[in-house]
């Protein structure tokens, strides 16, 4: 498994929402702790230990075939229509 | 399990592949067949395959950039995504022609990527499933083979029957199929979903008589799908036909009501003059004003438009009404804002919107096309030269002359042939990049290349509270960037990349200074 870069983990948690995608544009820089939040929430998503570092786990993770749709509901990606919408993240249904 | 965005509002809904002439189109409606079967039997869905692009679930194979603004990125990783439910492109499901797919459902990934179950996964999300974190969920977002054993894993049946119910009819009880026999690796197992299909060996002559019957079967489901399908098209044509009526009723009632309300407005305006005229003469001596100017009156005709009423003149092309239209373009121009609104533009200046706009387009630029009707987008380019564009192409000025060579179509700036138009151009306040949109997506144009960047198209989303299809955007001289969509506007947050207020504003009033209607409420007092 090729190490991650930095690059390719911030393209990663923003194609599939863990980061908001306008930073694609923005190019806002992200505090430590946003990033380390991002990186533990794609970790417990894909049930490998939460460490909030890009660890040879996480590198192993982003390399995974996996469905092109974003992780959590975040300005309307993928819906048909892109009505007015806070940004945030959207409620996940407890089961 | 997730439940995302809007569900469909009925729950038999139509399917259909697109790429109906690829090599294995006959397996992917196969196996499509099969994925849909398996929501259907756990829940209330019905499915129903179409030759038809209004079918609600579209199957589509692309590779790379495929015109959503979500590209795919060759073989691996992305296999495929979905819209969530709605209108259009909601339902749709894409799945990415790098990758090599095994067709047969099998449980052997050396033969590649098993479609039925990245399928089975894209309907979900069709459906209205977001991604679960269970791994043994199909929703969950990393491929893996699993098998769904003629049982939909529980997370995702208790999130689609909370979608759509549970089927009414308990089905028999379930006869599991003989096992296959199951490979040592741990994940790699069938998806097999025929509970009740029986296993019998049929001789060679029963097989052919079979598969002629099967045919027949097939050709007369054909025919009757196809007439139900033209008489579905009827049926949607008269309805279309009836939401036009509805639509053009509604458009006259509102633009009755509009005229009643200038009306109102120009009686209490004539009132409002009228009382300080008499005022002025009782303070103090008249005095004749130099030259009197005969002010064309204005008034709406039934359309909304201003026909200007001079008494010498032929009448000219209606006019907007600058208090009451929405903005097809809008630049600042030498420091000045240029508002342009069908043929015509208003310019606004330090002291405020010039006399006598609006006035046509073409008398700035005359090299604009004699029949111009409308200017789709213009801006202020880097080398300060005033880029308009109408239509398919797009036209550079010095000033008013227009470059040499000019128009250009717009694929010269690198954008898709398939493009009928741009919505909106404009440079951006926050890092000076220029952006162009239409419709659901956007463009980032490099100045230096003068092509839009490889990367793109995007979807708008990322402009987040902006939506789809805006008529215009342009950068203020405050360096904010604000857009435009019917008679509102939104300032936008560059910091928080979303508008800095979710509910659009009232554009006449800020951009036109008109006076506020008696009837509307300022946003701060609301």
């Amino acid at each position: 498994t090729k190490p991650a870069s930095q690059d390719d983990m911030y393209n990663y948690l923003m194609q599939f929402d863990y980061l908001p995608k306008s930073n694609l544009e923005s190019g806002n820089l992200l505090s430590d702790e946003k990033l380390t939040e991002a990186i533990e929430s794609l970790q417990a998503f894909g049930n490998i230990p939460v460490t909030g570092k890009i660890d040879a786990a996480t590198a192993r993770l982003i390399q995974k075939p996996r469905c092109g749709v974003g992780d959590h509901r975040s300005a309307n990606s993928f819906s048909p229509d892109n009505l007015y919408h806070d940004g945030g993240y959207g409620v996940r249904v407890r089961r | 399990y997730v439940l995302q965005g809007p569900k469909w509002s009925r729950t038999d809904l139509t399917w259909s592949v697109v790429n109906r002439t690829m090599p294995d189109a006959e397996k992917v409606r196969k196996m499509v067949a099969r994925a849909l079967s398996v929501w259907e039997n756990n829940s209330k869905l019905t499915f129903r395959e179409v030759y038809s692009d209004q079918a609600d679930i579209q199957i589509v194979f692309a590779r790379l950039q495929h015109g959503d603004g979500y590209k795919f990125d060759g073989p691996g990783q992305v296999l495929a995504h979905a819209f969530y439910p709605g209108e259009g492109r909601g339902g749709d499901a894409h799945f990415d022609a790098d990758e090599t797919w095994d067709f047969d459902g099998v449980a052997d990934d050396s033969r590649g990527t098993n479609f039925l179950n990245v399928a089975l996964h894209e309907l979900g999300h069709s459906l209205g499933l977001g991604h679960s974190s269970d791994t043994n969920a199909i929703m969950f977002p990393w491929y893996q083979n699993n098998e769904v054993d003629g049982k939909l894993p529980d997370d995702d049946r208790h999130g689609i029957q909370e979608l759509y119910g549970s089927k009414e009819k308990t089905w028999g009880p379930y006869r599991p199929r003989p096992t296959t026999t199951t490979t040592t690796t741990t994940t790699m197992r069938t998806l097999s979903y025929y509970p009740d299909k029986p296993v019998y060996r049929p001789n060679k002559e029963r097989e052919r008589a079979r598969d002629r019957q099967e045919q027949e079967r097939r050709r007369q489901e054909q025919e009757r799908q196809e007439q139900e399908d033209r008489r579905r098209e009827r049926e949607w044509e008269r309805e279309r036909e009836r939401q036009r009526q509805d639509r053009d009723q509604k458009e006259r009632e509102r633009q009755e009501r509009e005229r009643q309300e200038w009306e109102r407005q120009e009686r209490v305006r004539i009132e409002w003059e009228r009382a300080n005229r008499e005022r002025y003469t009782s303070q103090k001596p008249v005095t004749r004003p130099t030259t009197t100017t005969r002010r064309p009156t204005s008034r709406p005709n039934q359309n909304g438009w201003h026909q200007q009423t001079h008494h010498h003149k032929k009448p000219r092309k209606p006019k907007p009404d600058t208090c009451m239209t929405s903005y097809d373009a809008i630049s600042m121009i030498r420091g000045e804002l240029f508002i342009f609104r069908g043929p015509f533009l208003w310019r606004i200046g330090a002291s405020g919107l010039y006399p006598g706009y609006p006035t046509e387009t073409r008398r700035h630029w005359s090299a604009l096309p004699e029949n111009l009707t409308k200017v789709d987008a213009v801006y202020e380019n880097k080398r300060r030269q005033i880029v308009f564009f109408i239509g398919r192409e797009y036209y550079v000025f010095n000033s008013v002359n227009l470059a040499p060579g000019y128009p250009k179509p717009l694929t010269d700036l690198g954008l898709p042939s398939t493009l009928s138009h741009i919505d909106a151009s404009f440079v951006w306040g926050h890092n000076n990049n220029t952006f162009f949109t239409s419709g659901t997506l956007y463009w980032r144009f490099n100045d230096s290349t003068g092509q839009v960047e490889p990367s793109y198209p995007r979807d708008m989303s990322i402009w987040s509270g902006v939506g789809y299809n805006i008529d215009t955007a342009f950068q203020y001289v405050d360096g904010k960037t604000y857009f435009f969509k019917n008679l509102g506007y939104w300032e936008f947050s560059d910091d928080h990349m979303k508008v800095a207020h979710p509910r659009p504003k009232l554009s006449s009033r800020k951009w036109m200074q008109c006076a506020r209607s008696a009837n509307e409420v300022d946003d701060e007092q609301r």
